[in-house]
């Protein structure tokens, strides 16, 4: 899901 | 990477440099908020426990051991090192009226029911009222040294090129997780009126005062 991706910021 | 993201992050870094350059310079704590170090100290180490697990890139694993160990000296200093000159009598925010309904809504308004989830959700809404501690003591006390605007400015700045982050991710690469946008909102109005101030009376050379 898109979310997952988000996990990438600080 | 995009650039609104890379400046957030760097603006973020700088703040945290700011605080802790005042601080050492000054050998005082003086208008600082302790509790508010305290929330973002908390920030860091529930957003920050996959450091160890999850692998992003060898930047990403550096800023979040620099945040997580900076936020941890900032409260060292102004507890202990620097704790004469700590102004606990304007730092009266009551911090469990943030911690519980970020906790709250973290276990309600969530993407998916996990610790690791949930502690990430909580450490979103937990930073988007975490300065509130800080703003309240310079309402209480009126004024903040020019260099603790300084930091403030940068520190709202930074969520603010988030939000610029997050639309360009939108539109390019598809990307959107809402409930880092909506805190990330909410985090950056809570700065405008400061915002307003800074530039109305710091940039032009006068010190941060509020209106008696």
């Amino acid at each position: 899901c898109m979310e997952k991706q988000m996990k990438d910021e600080l | 990477m995009n650039a609104f993201r890379l400046v957030g992050d760097l603006c973020h870094l700088a703040a945290i440099v700011l605080l802790l350059l005042k601080i050492w310079k000054s050998r005082s704590v003086a208008g600082l908020s302790g509790k508010s170090q305290i929330l973002f100290g908390l920030v860091f180490v529930t957003r920050y426990l996959d450091l160890v697990t999850n692998f992003v890139s060898p930047y990403n694993t550096i800023m979040k051991v620099f945040f997580l160990s900076s936020s941890i000296a900032t409260v060292y200093l102004i507890y202990t090192k620097f704790k004469a000159t700590y102004d606990g009598n304007h730092d009266t925010f009551r911090m469990e009226f943030l911690l519980i309904p970020c906790a709250l809504l973290a276990i309600v308004v969530n993407h998916e029911f996990s610790p690791m989830e949930i502690l990430w959700t909580f450490s979103i809404y937990l930073e988007a009222v975490a300065i509130l501690p800080q703003l309240f003591m310079i309402s209480k006390t009126g004024e903040a040294e020019t260099i603790t605007s300084h930091y403030l400015f940068a520190l709202g700045s930074y969520r603010g090129l988030y939000i610029m982050n997050w639309l360009y991710r939108y539109y390019y690469e598809n990307n959107f997780d809402v409930i880092a946008v909506v805190a990330g909102i909410v985090q950056t109005v809570l700065y405008c009126d400061f915002f307003y101030l800074y530039i109305t009376k710091v940039l032009q050379g006068k010190k941060l005062q509020l209106p008696a």
